[in-house]
């Protein structure tokens, strides 16, 4: 789902 | 990870501790934006309250953890500790102009209208524009030290890699994010005038001097 983002950076 | 996401972080790193030595060596902040400072802290604090939320992995904890600390000691060191060396007069940006429209934007254009999310999107549209104090002081002044050009010339290669790194991951693991990828841009296209200028002049041995 596009909604959640993994905000894996910094 | 890969090679430019880690350069991109190494610079930014290497970006602030250059700052710091600077400050701290020459017990001095003269010529640096205590505006541009205090905006990169409102940029780390709004983005990574996800500490006490969401763990990524070590390395990612430690790195934001070190941006709030270091973030916090530069404006401590610029508005307490060597306060008198502040260029006070010349750090006349308004920064109302970018926290206003910044907060609006993220109102507006977000992911998802959470606390969280709008907050991580207004960090990341503050700190597009952040160095717009900092670039007004030096041509306001019309030089730079030669530290202060290392500095800002670390810290505008730092999105730029991160740029690489979004072309890196869209293409290898479909990822991308274009709130960042707009904001990263945009932070990038901002520092182009003084990449010029640091090439053609700093790399040269001639001193950073905005011509008249």
């Amino acid at each position: 789902y596009p909604g959640v983002h993994v905000k894996d950076e910094l | 990870m890969n090679i430019f996401r880690f350069a991109g972080d190494l610079s930014h790193v290497f970006a602030i501790i250059i700052l710091l030595l600077k400050i701290w060596k020459t017990r001095s902040c003269a010529g640096i934006s205590g505006k541009s400072q205090i905006l990169f802290a409102v940029v780390y604090l709004t983005r990574y309250l996800d500490l006490f939320t969401t763990y990524v992995s070590l390395y990612n904890s430690v790195m934001k953890v070190l941006f709030l600390a270091t973030s916090g000691a530069t404006v401590y060191l610029m508005y307490v500790k060597f306060k008198a060396t502040y260029d006070h007069n010349h750090d006349s940006f308004r920064i109302e102009f970018l926290l206003i429209p910044c907060a609006l934007l993220s109102l507006v254009i977000n992911h998802d209208f959470t606390v969280m999310e709008v907050l991580w999107t207004f960090s990341i549209y503050l700190e597009s524009v952040a160095i717009l104090p900092q670039l007004f002081l030096v041509s306001k002044t019309g030089e730079a030290e030669s530290i202060t050009s290392h500095y800002l010339f670390a810290l505008g290669s730092y999105r730029a890699l991160y740029l690489l790194n979004w072309v890196y991951r869209y293409m290898v693991e479909s990822h991308y994010d274009l709130i960042a990828i707009f904001a990263g841009v945009v932070q990038t296209i901002l520092y182009c005038d003084f990449f010029y200028l640091y090439i053609t002049k700093v790399l040269k041995g001639k001193k950073l001097q905005l011509p008249a």
